[in-house]
């Protein structure tokens, strides 16, 4: 996967954090301080799609960007910017009751992201 | 989603002005988390634990530690801990209630039940226990013994006794309750500790769905 950098116009992981304290749910939220939820943001042209991680290999980009090329009315197509790599978010919290709560949140935080 | 062969949304621009975007997506993230906590909307806190208690017992309970989360999390996992409060007591017995949210354990298993309990002895001596698991009667509200196992302590520190499928199906209704008899003439107030940092209590994992997954095979 691509992290964005300035002006990045491709697909890319852009970071995101968010600070439990700075929403005031830090009194709830025992574990952890906040919550890095990060997403993909980027153009996917067609040479790329199909390619998690954007450059699967220099041959199959080579072979997408023939087939973009000899496709007709290819502008915009239907291939997506998505999270390609995802891992779970770890919470310590209070309940409704007051409990004390773990839990593991699948796919939660985005890892890495790629062309659908 | 690509909609209906048109671009998809999430393509075909520059990164989002971040600026511009963050309260859209602290709203996002806001209610992300709580869909997938079944939470409507941000608790609000009745009965807050110590922090020193609540310091100990995370101290306590193994597992990996924050940040490296399970390697394949299929389902979801739950871990509630529920400090003891103390029930009718006397010098010969000691009774532990634990409460739990049957808003959280509901419609889910409990798969382990332990009790961890921090224990002060003089030095050379043994401490030996009954502890009797008690649970709501079926015909009435009264509490009856469901199974009882035999404790012996031998020196001072936390211990923990993983309790059985008759606690775990207390916890699944929201109550367990304990009742600590000693063998010996030592009292048991002043054997197990209940302040603050020591407090006792029960960590018990859950997994949502795992009552369904049994039934189907």
């Amino acid at each position: 996967g691509v992290d964005c950098q300035a002006g990045s116009k491709m697909c890319c992981r852009q970071e995101f954090f968010v600070d439990f304290r700075e929403i005031g749910w830090h009194d709830w939220i025992i574990q952890p301080e906040g919550y890095a939820m990060n997403f993909c943001t980027g153009q996917c042209p067609l040479h790329v799609a199909g390619m998690p991680g954007i450059a699967a290999s220099f041959h199959t980009a080579v072979l997408n960007l023939l087939k973009a090329n000899t496709a007709t009315g290819t502008a915009g197509g239907g291939s997506c910017c998505v999270p390609t790599v995802q891992r779970p978010l770890s919470l310590l919290y209070y309940d409704r009751d007051s409990n004390i709560v773990k839990t593991d949140i699948p796919d939660m935080v985005v890892e890495a992201c790629g062309c659908s | 989603t690509p909609r209906g062969g048109d671009q998809c949304p999430a393509c075909g621009g520059p990164a989002l002005d971040l600026e511009n975007q963050r309260e859209l997506l602290l709203e996002l993230a806001k209610r992300s988390i709580l869909n997938k906590l079944h939470l409507s909307q941000r608790p609000l806190l009745s009965r807050p634990v110590s922090r020193a208690a609540l310091k100990t017992a995370l101290r306590r309970l193994r597992g990996p530690p924050w940040g490296t989360p399970l390697e394949d999390v299929k389902g979801q996992d739950y871990e509630i801990i529920s400090f003891a409060e103390t029930g009718l007591s006397d010098i010969n017995r000691t009774r532990l209630d634990f409460h739990f949210s049957d808003r959280t354990v509901g419609g889910a298993e409990v798969q382990q039940a332990r009790l961890m309990f921090f224990v002060q002895l003089p030095p050379n001596t043994t401490w030996t226990t009954t502890v009797r698991v008690l649970v709501l009667s079926l015909r009435d509200t009264n509490l009856t013994l469901a199974t009882q196992h035999l404790l012996e302590v031998g020196a001072s520190g936390w211990h923990q006794l993983l309790l059985g499928p008759e606690a775990q199906a207390a916890c699944s209704q929201g109550h367990l309750s304990l009742e600590l008899i000693p063998e010996g003439r030592e009292a048991q107030s002043s054997v197990i500790l209940a302040a603050a940092a020591h407090k006792p209590f029960v960590a018990a994992r859950v997994r949502v769905g795992a009552r369904h997954r049994v039934r189907r095979q």
